[in-house]
């Protein structure tokens, strides 16, 4: 079991280093096992610099810069063991639209060289004109959801619109 | 194997049977607040196992079940099946002889759940380590629920630690 | 004491009821002590029912209907005992275009009927643009924040762009 | 009495002096992620008086003192003020003689923190009521943090009635 955690760690690492440097377009990243040399007892710190700033406490980065940082580790760990299925669950809310746009591209990058299959729940037109296929969900009657194939073309206003 | 389709019925205010195909790549999901799109993702961690109450954001588990509107009744039971594409025959042996697996989950109210596999009745352990064999489960990081996403980042470090075991 | 607080409360529940219904489109909302007759010992409890609904635990309701109500209320305070500033750091990141709009028509109405200045920080351009001055924060120089006022007319691309 | 001016110097992303004008209505603020959008909220915070270092993201208060770029060395000091228009004399006695009230908080790196009101040294607790009195303060439910507006709809019921007390 040791040897396995250092193997999955050591994976993780080196995807996370990637992945956070590729999504902050610079600066660097990396995972320390703390507290205990022994894997199975220690904890597992993350050491984050966002470009040109100094190595300071994950607390005080920005909340889209801690959206970013946790995307990046995620997908480490996909790409590490992936899972059949990844749900995110309005992940771009708190992201300007710059960084919406990095993390569609990491996303359609691991679709490419994993079988995993994304639902990605967002209110981002950004968003929603990078996906495969879109699915709304309405109440025309109030309280009661009902799930809705939408024809790519079709506008997306009508799902978002007030009922 | 492949999850394919996510099937509710009864769950939350999906009170109507709803299917949601889940093909390869990226499915967005939109539309207004409110209008049930987390309640989607519940259904996923529900049916995988999940045995919090709370972290569906309810008080008792019957808070999954229909519990009407103006203009609908409450409802005493809710189903979520979830059909998972094994023709490549990955999964464990034990549920690896057929093309399709198909899990569902069904709530009685104050009754309690029953879990059935290809239609055969089977144990929450039994799900829950059908998922685990696939690296996924109800409280997998693959599943990031709403506002969760700066978690692990926020987490203790003994807490990020099981994470990384999750990946091993 | 007892009294100040049993006056606070009417108010702030006269006005949560009003705001809630006109955020929502409907529904009802009200607040309650519980636990105690007596307003200083006792509980605030929060009743709220989306229109067409039925009335259930708040922890039922879904992310932007959970920022709704709140906003309600902390909006409820503001016209019970106004305070001089009010800062609202992307309280709309959770909301559909037609909620936004929503909020954006309170606050512009709460400006009408008080003193109280706000500042609103966002990345909606649906709430940029019912801003009456922008200020944009830059860091041309990596980890240095610069403040600059923004022509209205000019674009907000600049500021939203990466850097 | 209105907020007419925040200025910061060395106070966090802010190593140059910046000053922040409050007009009338909706001021916004607009700026890519990690700029210093929510640096600035925790600016007004702190001169009102903020003593956890935990609320403004740090682990000790010297967090909030400029700590340097890959371009420039740290700081050892901070200072933040901010301008009320007093005018109308609205302001408590004690501060009720001046058309202006400038309130300044400054931080030396491992000394603490000093309270300035119209440059007359004070303590933080008459800073405190001085912004109680106008029904604002760092913990006022008037300054919602980023991620923060519904944890008034998800506090415990006890906490909320302190949260009406603040309107009484
Ligand atoms: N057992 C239940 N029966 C009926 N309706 C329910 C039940 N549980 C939750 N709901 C309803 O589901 C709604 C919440 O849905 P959900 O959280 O999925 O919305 P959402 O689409 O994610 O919205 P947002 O964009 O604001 O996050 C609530 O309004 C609530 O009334
Ligand atoms: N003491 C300090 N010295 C220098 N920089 C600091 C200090 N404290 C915090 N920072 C920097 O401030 C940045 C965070 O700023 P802030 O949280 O205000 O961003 P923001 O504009 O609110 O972004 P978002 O849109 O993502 O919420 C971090 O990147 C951090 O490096
Ligand atoms: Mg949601
Ligand atoms: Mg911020």
């Amino acid at each position: 079991a040791r040897e396995r955690l250092q193997q999955a760690f050591d994976s993780v690492n080196a995807h996370f280093q990637v992945l956070f440097t590729r999504l902050f377009g610079g600066g660097s990243a990396h995972l320390a096992f703390v507290d205990s040399t022994d894997p199975l007892e220690a904890s597992l710190e993350i050491f984050a610099q966002p470009p040109g700033k100094s190595l300071q406490s994950l607390s005080l980065l920005s909340g889209g810069e801690k959206t970013l940082a946790s995307t990046a580790l995620i997908f480490a760990m996909f790409l590490t063991n992936p899972a059949p299925i990844c749900v995110l669950d309005e992940i771009d809310a708190p992201l300007d639209d710059a960084n919406v746009d990095r993390v569609c591209t990491m996303l359609e990058e691991i679709v490419k060289i994993s079988k995993t299959r994304f639902l990605v729940i967002t209110h981002h037109r950004l968003t929603m004109a990078r996906m495969d296929r879109l699915y709304g969900v309405t109440m025309s009657e109030r309280g009661v959801s009902q799930l809705v194939s939408v024809d790519l073309q079709g506008k997306f206003d009508f799902l978002e619109a007030a009922e | 194997s492949n999850f394919s389709r996510l099937r509710l019925h009864g769950f939350k205010s999906f009170v109507e049977k709803s299917d949601l195909d889940i093909g390869p790549g990226l499915t967005g999901i939109v539309g207004p607040n409110g209008c049930g799109k987390s309640n989607l993702v519940e259904a996923l961690s529900w049916v995988m196992g999940e045995t919090s109450a709370k972290r569906l954001r309810g008080n008792g588990m019957d808070d999954v079940i229909f519990n009407g509107t103006t203009g609908r009744p409450a409802r005493n039971s809710a189903e979520v099946s979830v059909v998972l594409d094994n023709s490549e025959r990955t999964a464990p042996a034990l549920f690896n002889n057929t093309d399709e697996i198909e899990v569902v989950r069904r709530i009685q109210r104050d009754v309690g759940s029953n879990y059935y596999v290809n239609g055969k009745s089977v144990r929450a352990r039994d799900v829950q380590m059908l998922f685990a064999d696939m690296a996924i489960g109800a409280h997998s990081a693959a599943i990031v629920s709403q506002g969760r996403i700066a978690a692990i980042i926020n987490a203790k470090p003994a807490e990020r630690r099981q994470v990384l075991e999750e990946s091993a």
